[in-house]
């Protein structure tokens, strides 16, 4: 029953790190073994989640290092494969191997036990989002309800389609996850309708509201769920993990 | 009196795509003469001055099928070289290449008589923005606010340190610049002295206070000055521009 899911979107700053940190928090909280994996060299989810950035991280076990077991730390019940600037390099020299889009799904193929892997992905599709795409069977978008944020969803579209005739037969976007949302600006009514009406891409019926909460909560190195349990943050994101949960 | 500035944060989401248009745009307005260089295969940028997508872009100047001078457009009176997905490909077929840290470099020495020449950047610090870099005088560093911007400041500097001990022996931060400012917020007050008691960079006087005219502007592809001149954020660029100037 396990399923893995990468968080995406090339558009810079649309909340996937805190998407990532809180819905795997959230998603144990109601009981789920949960796995993550920091996939952007600029350690963002580590960070979040209050890790060492010096120990083992995931660019160790694609290097053949370590086991991605022997990687894992754990904070609040979640497990964790952290990630910091070496990973940046590990893109580089991966380039030139044959089967350079397997090397992540490889690694996750050897831990088991866990109802669901999510994968926080870097503000590109570059070969470090190409691995987890081809690793994971369903997508969630993070999207910011901003006429820039529209600009990416064509790319993202087109890159599924390429890695679904490759690569990974059937990865599906699971949904568009409207977040930092501001119910008093009309723009973000004007922007949901046009996704509505000119994508096939599902909208999930969660919203995560702009909540201060949810940006403080990183420099406590911890989740906004444990950080602020009774804040819109919170509650929005238990509300998407159960959402998420029921699919 | 030609200085080259890139709009760098490896950090998603900072602004560096609004201020390069706002910028560039008011210093228009204060009679400047400025090319800006569309670098990000998002190609946010150039949607936001309404340029068509489809044709020559800085991928084809720096793979030689066109000058760079036949590769401008105008917008707004703003010389832009536009940017779209292509620019991915070419920074992949770079990576081989001797000197590929001075593809950009040799392109913007072949064109004279700009005052600015603003480079956009993307949400990374891989071989695109080390050739923004060498081909800079100075940098300017758009960041929120927010504990998670905190978190690419040492990258910066280090890339810059390394960049001038290797390339570029001159390049240096103009400073940062606070965008996407809520003054309600205490979390704004409490990074910005943080900034200022742990990091020597400068902090511009000017501050570009959140304002949903900004995020309005791009689709109707004009920049905000344009789209809303008596709004907040065009006031908050037309005064960064002046101080820019003056420096
Ligand atoms: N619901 C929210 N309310 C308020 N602030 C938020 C919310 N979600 C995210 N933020 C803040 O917005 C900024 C960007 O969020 P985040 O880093 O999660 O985005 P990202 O997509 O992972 O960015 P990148 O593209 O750099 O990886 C951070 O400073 C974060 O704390
Ligand atoms: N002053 C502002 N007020 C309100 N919204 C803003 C402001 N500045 C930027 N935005 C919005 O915030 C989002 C991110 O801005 P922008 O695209 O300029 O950042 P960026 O750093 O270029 O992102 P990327 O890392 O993807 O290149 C956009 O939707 C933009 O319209
Ligand atoms: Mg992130
Ligand atoms: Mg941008």
């Amino acid at each position: 029953m396990k399923e893995t899911i990468s968080i995406v979107n090339q558009k810079g700053g649309t909340g996937k790190t805190t998407t990532s940190v809180n819905l795997a928090s959230a998603m144990v909280s109601e009981g789920m073994r949960v796995l993550v994996i920091d996939f952007d060299p600029q350690g963002n989810l580590s960070y979040c989640f209050g890790v060492d950035p010096d120990g083992d991280t995931i660019a160790n076990v694609l290097k053949g290092d370590i086991s991605l077991k022997d990687a894992i730390v754990v904070s609040e019940s979640v497990h964790i494969v952290p990630a910091n600037i070496s990973l940046a390099d590990l893109e580089i020299s991966l380039v030139a191997e044959i089967g350079r889009e397997f090397y992540l799904k490889k690694a996750l193929d050897t831990v088991e036990g866990y109802d669901y892997i999510i994968i926080d992905c870097p503000p590109s599709l570059s070969l470090l989002a190409i691995n987890a795409l081809v690793a994971s069977d369903a997508v969630v978008v993070p999207m910011q309800m901003e006429v820039m944020s529209l600009q990416g969803l064509n790319q993202i579209q087109s890159t599924i389609q390429k890695i679904n005739s490759s690569y990974n037969k059937s990865i599906y976007i699971k949904g568009i996850l409207p977040v930092m949302v501001d119910h008093r600006r009309n723009l973000d009514g004007e922007v949901e309708g046009f996704i509505k009406e000119n994508y096939n891409i599902p909208l999930f019926e969660s919203r995560i509201r702009t909540n201060v909460r949810a940006s403080e909560a990183p420099s406590f190195g911890k989740s906004v769920i444990s950080y602020a349990p009774k804040s819109n943050s919170a509650m929005d994101y238990i509300n998407f993990a159960s959402e998420l949960i029921k699919l």
